[in-house]
């Protein structure tokens, strides 16, 4: 997917 | 996962368990400020909403467990505890840190990625821990003579947005498609707001003499 997954930080 | 988010996550465990060991061990959290407690457990509360809707792994959850936890327990210990809370200087700890909260609500409701509940206090919880840290260090200013512990507290949570930020530049060069600016400002703020702190602790570290802020 183009969006970047951001929420897989703390 | 890369070795420099490990490492920030790390470090960031590490101040909550040196703090708690603190305030568990001596009963005391003289030179800790608890409205810097009381923003992280807000920016925790608000981050980790996620928790029972989406599941990335063990150790992801788990970590927001222990963050919750230790964050809230801190605030309890400082509020509560009949030995913990007479030890807490009330009068110096004067920063208006619902301040602090105003501006990240309406600055997160104008600026996200995406208008939605979760994504708009997410966004809020980036922007509020970016300066949760302030009472604190104002609170450092004032009483001067830093003990150790609380010192070492300071050091770890500046540093681990720190790693962050390496991680970010990581990520960022081996992920297509990987930008996220509101993130990667509000770290880079939230790690300059301890240069002044890196400055004076280096220096005493070197000096081998205790940490002073200047007044």
């Amino acid at each position: 997917p183009n969006k970047s997954y951001m929420k897989d930080e703390l | 996962m890369n070795i420099f988010r490990l490492a920030g996550d790390m470090t960031h465990l590490a101040s909550v368990l040196v703090l708690l060991l603190k305030i568990h061990t001596i009963k005391s959290c003289a030179g800790v400020s608890l409205k810097t407690q009381e923003l992280y457990a807000i920016v925790f509360a608000t981050r980790y909403l996620d928790i029972f809707t989406s599941f990335y792994s063990i150790y992801n959850t788990l970590m927001k467990l222990i963050f919750l936890g230790s964050s809230f327990s801190i605030v309890w210990y400082m509020r509560y505890h009949k030995t913990v809370r007479r030890t807490y200087d009330r009068e110096q700890d004067t920063f208006r840190h619902w301040f602090l909260v105003l501006p990240c609500l309406l600055l997160a409701l104008l600026i996200h990625e995406k208008f939605t509940f979760l994504e708009v206090l997410w966004t809020f919880s980036l922007y509020l821990e970016a300066v949760a840290i302030l009472p604190q260090l104002v609170l450092l200013q004032r009483t001067r003579n830093i003990d150790n512990l609380t010192g070492q507290y300071v050091f770890l949570l500046g540093g681990y947005r720190g790693f962050y930020i390496l991680n970010w530049i990581y990520r960022y060069l081996t992920e297509p498609h990987f930008v996220h600016w509101i993130t990667w400002i509000a770290g880079l703020v939230q790690t300059l707001l301890y240069a002044d702190f890196f400055y004076y602790y280096f220096q005493s570290w070197k000096n081998n003499k205790k940490l002073q802020l200047p007044a």
